[in-house]
């Protein structure tokens, strides 16, 4: 299998899905 | 159906158990949660070291799956992973109070988080209050601390005081916490070690694009960028909200501010391993920056209530 060399995380839109 | 025998090691106990060889790393750590009665199971992970780097159990990855030596028994640590802002604030049982107290006091004793030999003396003071309850001179006699390691080498080896200097320093300060139950002693403990520099934070060895070694320390707050000599202030510092997104792409790792006049910061870490506990150290403590911000879950709102009882 192959390992998944890279990654992201969106910081800002993590916080804009954010339910106020 | 088939099992293998998991060993799990807390801050204060060892225990045994048959896990399933289909089981996802969340059974296994909702089963360990269950018999420790601990329900802030958000702060904690099961960690396991491979090749001299920790890596944490993903709980949607079968535990089999995961890079663990397979002689059994297989062995994870239950261990806090993430760190709260204010301990008095969001930690409400008495358990995850007293986790996070054994391993933060490792972790001074240890001389992984530096503390000043005045804090050090205090924060002692208190841990003796917490195993011993009251001080009472008719029991604790002379030589009562003799066998308790209570603080950290550097601290010791910075003056020239006898054991009993340091017994009579320490329980000077002991005598003083007259009342303060287990608990309440323990949390005044972690009120002091939260305002230490290095506590709660991830640090990484890792290169600039010039090549110059620096560190990288992942906390409840942020990222921040350290002089590899200076653990205790950092040079530079992204906190959560003034980071639009992180990446990273086999060795090397991105931090994209949200301000467009501000630099792209990109370093190279040693290995893609390290960048992926980088990023998944990332998401949890961010997450748990905006819950924070958020009302409080049902969940924690009936816990404070019964705390409070």
């Amino acid at each position: 299998w192959h390992r998944r060399r890279t990654g992201t995380y969106g910081v800002l839109a993590a916080w804009r899905r954010l339910p106020r | 159906p088939k099992t293998f025998t998991v060993r799990i090691v807390t801050m204060d106990a060892e225990m045994e158990f048959n896990c399933e060889m289909k089981w996802k790393g969340k059974d296994l750590f909702d089963l360990v949660c269950r018999t420790l009665g601990l329900r802030e199971t958000w702060f904690f992970g099961l960690q396991y070291t491979i090749k001299d780097t920790v890596a944490w159990l993903k709980m949607d990855k079968k535990v089999l799956d995961h890079d663990v030596s397979k002689e059994e028994p297989v062995t994870f640590h239950f261990l806090a992973k993430f760190y709260p802002e204010n301990a008095e604030e969001e930690l409400v049982q008495e358990i995850t109070q007293h986790l996070f107290f054994l391993q933060v006091k490792k972790q001074i004793l240890d001389e992984k988080v530096y503390c000043p030999p005045e804090a050090s003396v205090l924060l002692a003071s208190y841990a003796v209050q917490a195993k011993y309850g009251d001080y009472d001179p008719s029991v604790h006699k002379r030589g009562f601390l003799a066998q308790e390691e209570l603080l950290p080498k550097r601290v010791i080896n910075l003056y020239q005081m006898t054991p009993e200097m340091w017994e009579e320093r320490i329980t000077a300060w002991y005598a003083e916490h007259r009342g303060r139950a287990r608990d309440e002693a323990e949390m005044e403990y972690l009120k002091i070690a939260q305002d230490l520099e290095m506590y709660g934070v991830n640090y990484f060895t890792i290169r600039n694009k010039k090549g110059t070694e620096l560190l990288l320390g992942v906390d409840a707050l942020g990222l921040h960028i350290y002089d590899p000599e200076n653990r205790l202030t950092p040079k530079i510092s992204f906190p959560w909200n003034e980071i639009r997104n992180i990446s990273y792409s086999d060795k090397e790792f991105t931090i994209k501010p949200l301000d467009k006049k501000i630099d792209v910061f990109k370093f190279n870490s040693s290995k893609l391993r390290v960048n992926k506990l980088i990023l998944q150290l990332c998401i949890g403590n961010h997450d748990l920056f905006m819950r924070r911000r958020k009302a409080d879950s049902l969940e924690v709102q009936q816990m404070k209530a019964q705390a409070r009882e």
